[in-house]
């Protein structure tokens, strides 16, 4: 029997809004040691990697190793009926066909189940090299959304470019050119405010907007984002979440033709 | 620019 509770539905709901509109569908894989899901979206161009561990769940119980299929959809509009302070509960039998999403209402007067039938996905998994990535850019996940979307008005590419004195997000096309410039940041009292940059060599890379417009949507899930780069890999963009785990979007690099 | 799809970096495992 695999359980995981919540003590808050708030957190899941924002990993289905995170996931939900790059992915169409994604497998949960459960074991002892937490929940992991990846998936490329349909053009084959990013991956997402989920991470929640077992320790991060208020109650966790996974008897078998079980692999659930999950319409993100169907679940995101399942999860869309809990209160954000509702306790979540997801259960399923060994080799079950359905999930149950229990959602118990903080007085306990309220007791909702949404049951839901799995798919049978056969997604291959994707073998991810360990890197040491030549720029590591630590920054507040609301701007580097901004920029994102700022950016997107100019083209439909973004080049990052990361030099020891600050990373530089550029777009140009028929409206103009725009170049927003980020210094590294010293004294901030507030960590996640900083602007964090370890570089050990200098990288320009050339990537689509939509789709970083689309990993922002994790923004609610953290106050900082993480980019990891070097040339000619994918970018990294990763929001930790608290106390839980993390998710990681990676995006294939656009090349000169 | 072309765009380079996320299997040419990464292989099925």
């Amino acid at each position: 029997m695999f359980e995981a509770r919540l003590n808050n539905a708030t957190t899941l709901k924002k990993i289905l809004d995170a996931i939900k509109d790059l992915l169409n569908e994604g497998t949960f894989d459960c074991s002892d040691s937490g929940i992991q899901l990846q998936a490329m979206d349909n053009s084959h161009v990013s991956l997402v990697s989920l991470t929640l561990r077992s320790d991060g769940f208020d109650k966790f119980r996974c008897d078998r190793n079980l692999s659930m299929g999950m319409n993100l959809g169907s679940m995101a509009k399942i999860l869309k009926c809990a209160n954000n302070d509702d306790t979540v509960t997801i259960k399923a039998q060994d080799n079950a066909d359905t999930v149950t999403f229990m959602f118990e209402s903080q007085n306990q007067e309220k007791v909702s189940d949404y049951e839901m039938k799995l798919m049978n996905l056969d997604q291959e998994h994707l073998g991810i090299p360990e890197t040491d990535y030549s720029c590591v850019v630590r920054m507040p996940a609301m701007e580097f959304a901004r920029i994102c979307r700022d950016l997107a008005q100019f083209s439909e590419s973004v080049v990052i470019c990361c030099t020891k004195e600050g990373v530089k997000f550029s777009a140009s096309g028929d409206v103009g050119s725009a170049n927003v410039k980020l210094a590294q940041t010293f004294n901030v009292d507030k960590e996640e405010e900083a602007i964090v940059i370890e570089m050990q060599e200098p990288v320009v890379l050339t990537f689509a907007c939509r789709y970083l417009n689309a990993f922002t949507k994790a923004t609610p899930l953290s106050n900082q984002v993480q980019l990891s780069m070097s040339a000619d890999v994918p970018l990294v963009v990763e929001y930790r979440i608290a106390e839980l785990g993390h998710i990681r979007y990676y995006l294939a690099p656009k090349i000169e033709d | 620019m072309a765009q380079r799809s996320i299997t040419s970096f990464f292989k099925p495992a």
